[in-house]
C-alpha cells in the first residue's frame, strides 16, 4: 500500500501565462514527482498539486523564487485518507 | 432479502459493493433495469453498463460513464445515487417517466474498474488504466487521452510514467475499445456524457483544437442552462464552455470522440470541489453532489428528447 504520510496539496494560482508555463515545467521535471491534480489552466485560475513530503521543500523554494503565489490545500494528504478509510469502516460496519 | 434501498448512497464503496447494488437494483426494477457486460477489462474485471429501457426497439439512447478516472471517487458515488435516482423517479416524476417512455440510457458507473480496485487496494491516488507498458516500468494509460480524436495531439503525453500518456495507440485500452464497440454497434446513442470530478465545470467539444464545434451554440446555451439549474441547488458556481477554450487543449478525450462520430450532444461534467479537499471529498459532500447535478443532468436528457436528430 503506497502512504502519503507528510504530502501536501498547494493550491497555486499563476499571474501569467509565463507562471503557467513555468509550472508546467515544474511538472514535467520527473525527480519532483509532482502530481497535478489541477492542471493550470489561465491566469488566475487556481492549479493543485500533491507533493511528496521529501520534495515540499524544493518546489516551495521554485514557487517563491519565481513569485508564484500559493496556499496549502491540505496540510498532510495521508490524514485525510485515514479519515475516509474510517468513515468507509464505519458505515460498513453500519 | 436485500434492497437497494438499504445501500448507504452517503458512503464510498468497494468495487464489489458497487456492483452487488448494481444486482440489486436490476432485481427491483426489473422491468425497467438491466445489467449488460460490454466487455472485460485489462485486468480481467468485467465492464458492467446499466441499461435503462421501457420497451421498444433501438430506441434514441444516451450514454452515461462516471469514473474513467479512478481516483475521482465522488464521481462513481454520484453515478451510483443518479442510477437509483432515474429507477425510484420512473412512474413518479413525470420528467424522467416521459423521458425513459421514449429514450433508453445506458449507465457505466465504474468506467475503470481495475484502476478503481487499485485505489482501494494500494494506492488511493491512481488516475489510470493498470495496463503495462512495453518498455517501460511505469503502468497504466489515461483512458481519456486514448480516444481516436486527435489521438496523441497536445494536452497529452507520450511518456508512460505521466499521468496523462495517451497509450500505445488510439483505443489501445480495453476500456476504452469496449465503449467505442458497443456505441458504434448500437447506432443509435444521441447524447454521451462523461462524469469526472473536481474542477467545477461542464464542457463540450472540441478539446484537441480550438476550432469551435459545428453545433457550438446550441451546445453552448444547453450547458449555460444546465450550470444555471446546478448552481440554483446550492449555489456551487460552474464555468462551461468547450474543453479547448475551459481548460486547455487535451486531446484524445471521450467527448471528441462521440462528437466526431455523430453523438451530437457530447458533454463532460467536471463535479464539485470544495477548494480544500480534492479527490479527497467527505462522503458527507455525496449526495449534495449528486443532488446539485441532478438537475444539471436532467436539462442535458429532456433536450436530447425534445430535439431528436
Amino acid at each position: 500500500e503506497q502512504l502519503f504520510v507528510g504530502d501536501q496539496v498547494l493550491r497555486v494560482v499563476a499571474s501569467s501565462e509565463e507562471q503557467i508555463a513555468l509550472l508546467r515545467a515544474l511538472g514535467e521535471q520527473v525527480e519532483l514527482q509532482v502530481d497535478f491534480w489541477r492542471d493550470p489552466t489561465k491566469p488566475g485560475r487556481p492549479a493543485d498539486l500533491r507533493v511528496p513530503f521529501s520534495r515540499l521543500q524544493a518546489v516551495k523554494i521554485f514557487l517563491e523564487s519565481h513569485g508564484i503565489s500559493y496556499s496549502i490545500m491540505i496540510e498532510d494528504v495521508q490524514q485525510l485518507l485515514d479519515e475516509e478509510k474510517r468513515t468507509m469502516m464505519l458505515s460498513r460496519r453500519m | 432479502e436485500r434492497r437497494a434501498n438499504q445501500f448507504n448512497f452517503a458512503s464510498y464503496h468497494t468495487l464489489e459493493e458497487i456492483y452487488d447494488w448494481m444486482d440489486t437494483l436490476v432485481a427491483d426494477h426489473p422491468n425497467l433495469v438491466s445489467k449488460i457486460q460490454i466487455g472485460e477489462s485489462y485486468e480481467k474485471r468485467p465492464l458492467y453498463v446499466l441499461k435503462f429501457s421501457t420497451g421498444g426497439s433501438n430506441r434514441p439512447a444516451v450514454w452515461l460513464d462516471t469514473g474513467i478516472h479512478s481516483r475521482e471517487w465522488v464521481t462513481q458515488a454520484t453515478g451510483v445515487w443518479t442510477a437509483n435516482k432515474l429507477a425510484e423517479d420512473y412512474g413518479h416524476d413525470p420528467t424522467v417517466t416521459s423521458l425513459l417512455d421514449t429514450v433508453d440510457i445506458f449507465f457505466e458507473i465504474v468506467t475503470n474498474p481495475d484502476g478503481y480496485a487499485f485505489t482501494h487496494s494500494s494506492n488511493r491516488l491512481w488516475r489510470k488504466t493498470r495496463s503495462i507498458n512495453a518498455g517501460s516500468s511505469c503502468i497504466g494509460v489515461d483512458p481519456n487521452r486514448n480516444w481516436d480524436a486527435g489521438f496523441g495531439d497536445a494536452g497529452s503525453s507520450s511518456n508512460p510514467c505521466s499521468e496523462t500518456y495517451h497509450g500505445p495507440y488510439a483505443h489501445s485500452e480495453s476500456e476504452v475499445k469496449s465503449i467505442v464497440d458497443f456505441i458504434k454497434s448500437h447506432g443509435n446513442v444521441k447524447a454521451l456524457i462523461s462524469i469526472h470530478s473536481y474542477s467545477q465545470m461542464l464542457m463540450f467539444p472540441y478539446g484537441y483544437k480550438r476550432t469551435p464545434a459545428p453545433d457550438h451554440e446550441e451546445l453552448n446555451e444547453l450547458a449555460k442552462k444546465a450550470v444555471s439549474d446546478l448552481a440554483a441547488v446550492y449555489g456551487t458556481k460552474y464555468t462551461y464552455g468547450s474543453i479547448a477554450d475551459t481548460i486547455y487543449l487535451a486531446a484524445g478525450t471521450t467527448v471528441d470522440w462521440a462528437y466526431e462520430n455523430g453523438v451530437k450532444y457530447s458533454y463532460t461534467f467536471e463535479l464539485r470541489d470544495t477548494g480544500r479537499y480534492g479527490f479527497l471529498l467527505p462522503s458527507s459532500q455525496i449526495i449534495p453532489t449528486a443532488t446539485e447535478t441532478w438537475p444539471a443532468l436532467l436539462d442535458i436528457l429532456v433536450h436530447v428528447q425534445q430535439h431528436p436528430y
